[in-house]
């Protein structure tokens, strides 16, 4: 089963002052970057499977894990904020689809009444957020950093306050950019879905959004 | 855009609600923007007005490859073999200039320094301006609603180096803040540390390094406040008491991973947030600090391109409450909500990963 050991491992290895300070050479740098994805990555496993016992619960809770565990893709995956980038919310890309998202909150106190959260989402598409129980997020699209060389935008979403060492779920509701609707705050049948006022429409993933070369 | 072409002179973020947080963009006659006025949400002021000019820009130290003069005489500064490194910052002073030391604004050049605003979003969570100092050094300012610090995303790389010199990347934040030659950083996050300029708490220093001399570690954040007398605030512990604050105004900018940082006049805040340097240190890594995309130095790609996210607060400088505001900022910036997604399933098709609504109705505790 995915454990954090790895992660403890590589992490007390990057305890080296050269390695916190990062002054050492390129390539042993580049090697405890290396370490440190690896070991991340098995922690991104063991996050998922805790978020979902914690969103399944009792037998069947242990029958998704176990199932899942046996190297089944993650029900739970992380984004890259920084790369402007999110496989979850960019496949499906010429659908109208819904993602579910886990907000979990690290702190020993509650996350304060409201908190702004940053997701990537192709870029043109109309977005709306339900948290769980039906209520309406406040929702808003602002376009990411051209520089990232990413097709994306960044909707910035309102999340309900999350109770301590806690976690909660609202729905990203995603509508592929229309091909000739204008811009505006309101989609053409009138739900409270942002969209920006650029037109990029198209399968991002077909213009080859995300090559992202594997160095060795 | 409208605005921008509308050619008004000032631009403002925020203020969605009365006295919320705002910043105060100006535009030149070059149309090139810069910040003006930072005006802090009445929350954090007890109900009254609190604003400080706010010049925001990205600049540049040029790297020192090191003195060649034969004999350093009695020059103290002199170093042979010392150059800027991967261990040593040590930036190269234009001897006789006015302020010999002092970074160069970046994208300056004939304009006197704006950027050219190259966005201008307003909706009804946040308002986000993206400005342009040069191609490969770009800001974007977020004043959002309810949100009590203005967010600064930088993004820097690949720093040009086809003149032949290093250069290291600062974020500079210049306001009217008094604060008479202290400042003060966390310890990784947990008391904050008077610092003095030019000065020691336990020696008389020599200064030979007015910038690096100055230069402290920055885990979270980096504070400056008002002082009453303009003079020297810091309590003789070492430590930041609430007098030595002022009661006046406190700036707090906070790091979202751990930079160099210093104030180098009254009422600045400098922040390195890239460096990229073609000669080695001498001090045992035995190659200059030169990232690339493709992590080899002398493969001929491009020179690394990162992005972070620092944040802004004023408030009151009254000791407590001041460090109660900036606290509470660090740690939701620090440990912000982890966010993991399920596989996406068709609009209208059953629930997929994660509780059904009923179930996620109920609790949404863990």
């Amino acid at each position: 089963a995915p454990s954090s050991a790895r992660l403890w491992l590589e992490l007390s290895v990057a305890q080296h002052h050269d390695a916190v300070s990062g002054t050492a050479r390129q390539h042993v740098t580049n090697d405890y970057q290396q370490r440190l994805s690896e070991g991340m990555a098995e922690c991104d496993a063991l996050v998922s499977r805790a978020l979902d016992a914690a969103a399944a619960r009792g037998a069947r809770a242990r029958a998704t894990s176990a199932r899942r565990a046996r190297g089944e893709e993650l029900s739970w995956a992380p984004c890259a904020l920084n790369e402007s980038r999110c496989e979850r919310t960019f496949e499906m890309a010429n659908e109208s689809r819904v993602v579910r998202v886990a907000a979990y909150n690290p702190l020993a106190q509650p996350s304060g009444e409201e908190q702004l959260v940053r997701i990537p989402v192709p870029a043109g598409s109309a977005v709306s957020a339900t948290a769980a129980g039906g209520a309406s997020l406040d929702v808003q699209l602002v376009r990411a950093e051209e520089e990232a060389g990413s097709n994306a935008d960044i909707a910035l979403v309102r999340v309900r306050a999350v109770p301590a060492l806690g976690a909660s779920w609202f729905d990203l509701s995603i509508r592929p950019p229309a091909r000739s609707s204008p811009g505006g705050t309101k989609s053409p049948d009138g739900t409270n879905a942002a969209r920006t006022p650029s037109g990029g429409g198209g399968d991002a993933h077909a213009r080859g959004a995300y090559t992202r070369a594997r160095a060795r | 855009r409208r605005l921008a072409r509308a050619g008004e002179a000032h631009l403002t973020l925020g203020a969605f609600e009365p006295g919320g947080l705002a910043l105060a963009l100006k535009r030149g006659a070059d149309g090139r923007v810069r910040t003006a006025r930072l005006r802090a949400p009445a929350a954090h002021a007890s109900g009254r007005p609190l604003e400080a000019n706010l010049d925001m820009f990205i600049a540049l130290y040029r790297s020192h490859t090191g003195d060649t003069r034969a004999s350093c005489g009695d020059d103290e500064r002199c170093r042979p073999g010392q150059a800027s490194g991967a261990y040593i910052f040590r930036p190269n002073c234009t001897e006789g200039a006015a302020a010999p030391c002092a970074p160069e604004r970046v994208g300056a050049g004939a304009t006197g320094g704006g950027a050219r605003l190259v966005r201008l979003t307003r909706g009804a969570l946040c308002h986000e301006a993206k400005l342009s100092y040069a191609p490969w050094a770009n800001v974007t300012l977020s004043v959002c609603a309810r949100e009590s610090a203005l967010r600064v995303a930088w993004a820097v790389g690949p720093i040009p180096i086809d003149d032949g010199e290093g250069k290291e990347v600062v974020v500079r934040y210049e306001t009217d803040l008094r604060s008479g030659g202290t400042f003060a950083t966390d310890s990784n996050g947990r008391d904050m540390v008077a610092r003095v300029r030019d000065a020691r708490p336990t020696w008389r220093l020599n200064v030979t390094d007015p910038v690096s001399g100055n230069y402290y570690p920055v885990t979270a954040l980096l504070t400056l406040a008002d002082q009453p007398s303009g003079g020297v605030g810091a309590t003789a512990g070492g430590g930041v008491g609430a007098d030595a604050l002022g009661g006046g105004r406190q700036l707090s900018v906070h790091v979202d991973r751990a930079q160099g940082g210093s104030s180098l006049a009254d009422g600045t805040v400098e922040l390195m947030v890239h460096r990229r340097l073609l000669h080695d240190d001498n001090r045992g890594v035995a190659e200059p600090l030169n990232e690339t995309l493709c992590g080899c130095a002398t493969c001929g790609c491009a020179g690394l391109r990162v992005s972070g996210v620092h944040w802004v607060q004023l408030g009151e400088a009254d000791g407590a409450r001041a460090m109660r505001d900036a606290r509470a900022l660090m740690q939701r910036e620090l440990f912000p909500l982890e966010l993991r997604f399920g596989r996406p399933r068709r609009a209208g098709a059953g629930a997929g990963a994660g509780p059904s609504d009923e179930a996620a109705d109920a609790d949404t505790g863990a």
